[in-house]
């Protein structure tokens, strides 16, 4: 089982998007795939159409558990997603109060490295959505990960916000005694305005040994595909944004053969 | 001195765009205009070309003061924007630390409210910009305006996290024992695809009482503005996105004189 988290802490920049277009991809290829909703906003369960506010269960209840998690407990909590393949373990608003819950207590960074090892034959992938902010759920998804996606708008103010993430992830690195090994994918890109294409140059300049050579256009599919609940392959697999999120699948999935 | 707080605990909907815009507008016509980010990100901040990673002074100082602020701190503060009549307090990355910090000692919602009270002469408008989280920061801005924007992006996922906000401000107007007016305001519109379309109707549908009747357009000259590190207006007065803004603007000082 691969785990793939997606994150930044800048908001905005195509989280949701990449982790529901890549999980539909894969799960199109054939893949038994699992997304994880992190997010207490629960932007990705919304998108379902769950309500992170009405759920009985949901991610939230792996924390409650935190170190002794029951065997059954992981499974008991899928949901499906409209695609034959692809599950869901929802977020609940409830997350938002973890961070003042359990910050004195320590060693709740593993609790979803935990999790997914009892479903680790379950799922060929797991993608986890995480929220725009440092925390502990976070430090939980870049904990359990084997690769970490970085979607970065190509945008000014977005690349600033990106020295800030690789320093979260130093601290990290640190933490897991391994490396955590990372691909940055510009995102919203918009070929008309010179901040765009300028942003672009400036990205690959700064990160040229992480980032994905090509970028994901500005696609407004992506909307409809989000109102209509449906991963954006399963509404319309030929628009530009779906075909820019399957070359760099293709390319994800070279860079993790490499090790 | 009127304070006006920009929120939503959804990423990426335009509030740092909104809060620099309108901040510039109200500059433009004359009045002396504060900005304060409270954003741990310092999207704001990055936008004037300033660091929050390296900031010897910034909004954490007013926290760390906490009950009894020294008179002349936020004056100390203060930073220039590029634009006479515009100020900034600026972000350090030290806000996110906060949460972890204070929640025990229970009485901080009110620091910048205490803080603002010693800038009361020296503005005409104070526009807080707020992080995408609900915590000690977004309550300390909501505590302390007298008028709440609420920028909601025209698309399915924006308006399920704007009940949550909704959710957030019931409970901080229960903690006031005052009304916070608020204005919603649809930002990246965007005419050719059916979900801005739909969502907008929907929006409109739902919160009849208290939406602007207009909506902010894309427009890729915001991109270029945060680039040049300046306001929109003063980039370009005549874009149709500052425009939609100035429009904005109209609307939310006609609300201001009615009560
Ligand atoms: N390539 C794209 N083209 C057009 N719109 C896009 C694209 N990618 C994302 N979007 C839209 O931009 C908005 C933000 O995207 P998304 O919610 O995925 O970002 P996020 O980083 O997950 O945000 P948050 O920080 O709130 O979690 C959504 O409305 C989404 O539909
Ligand atoms: N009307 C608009 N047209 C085009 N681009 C826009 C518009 N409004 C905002 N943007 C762009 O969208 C991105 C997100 O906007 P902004 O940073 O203001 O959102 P935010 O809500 O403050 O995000 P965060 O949740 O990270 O604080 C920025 O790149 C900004 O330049
Ligand atoms: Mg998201
Ligand atoms: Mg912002």
């Amino acid at each position: 089982m691969h785990v793939w988290a997606v994150a930044n802490q800048k908001g905005g920049v195509g989280k949701t998007t990449s982790t529901v277009t890549l999980g539909g991809l894969l799960a199109d290829q054939g893949h038994q795939v699992l997304l994880l909703d992190l997010d207490p906003h629960g932007s990705l369960t919304s998108y379902f159409k769950y309500d992170p506010d009405g759920l009985q269960k949901s991610a939230y209840d792996l924390f409650q558990q935190g170190k002794n998690i029951p065997k059954d407990l992981p499974e008991s909590l899928l949901m499906d997603t409209g695609h034959d393949r692809l599950k869901l373990i929802p977020a609940s608003t409830a997350l938002a109060t973890l961070e003042r819950q359990v910050s004195a207590q320590g060693g709740m960074g593993l609790v979803i490295s935990r999790a997914l090892a009892l479903l680790w034959n379950r799922f060929d992938y797991v993608l986890i959505d995480s929220p725009p902010v440092l925390g502990l759920l976070m430090i939980n998804a870049l904990a359990s990960a084997q690769h970490l996606i970085i979607p970065v708008q190509t945008e000014f103010l977005a690349i600033k916000g990106l020295e800030r993430m690789m320093r979260t992830l130093n601290m990290v690195t640190r933490a897991r005694k391994n490396e955590l090994p990372y691909t940055v994918v510009p995102t919203l890109y918009d070929r008309r305005t010179q901040a765009s294409v300028q942003s672009l140059r400036l990205l690959r300049n700064t990160y040229p040994e992480n980032i994905w050579n090509s970028m994901i256009p500005v696609d407004t599919k992506f909307r409809d595909a989000s109102m209509a609940g449906m991963p954006p392959s399963m509404l319309d697999s030929q628009s530009r944004g779906v075909h820019a999120y399957n070359v760099l699948l293709k390319h994800l999935l070279e860079k993790q053969t490499d090790h």
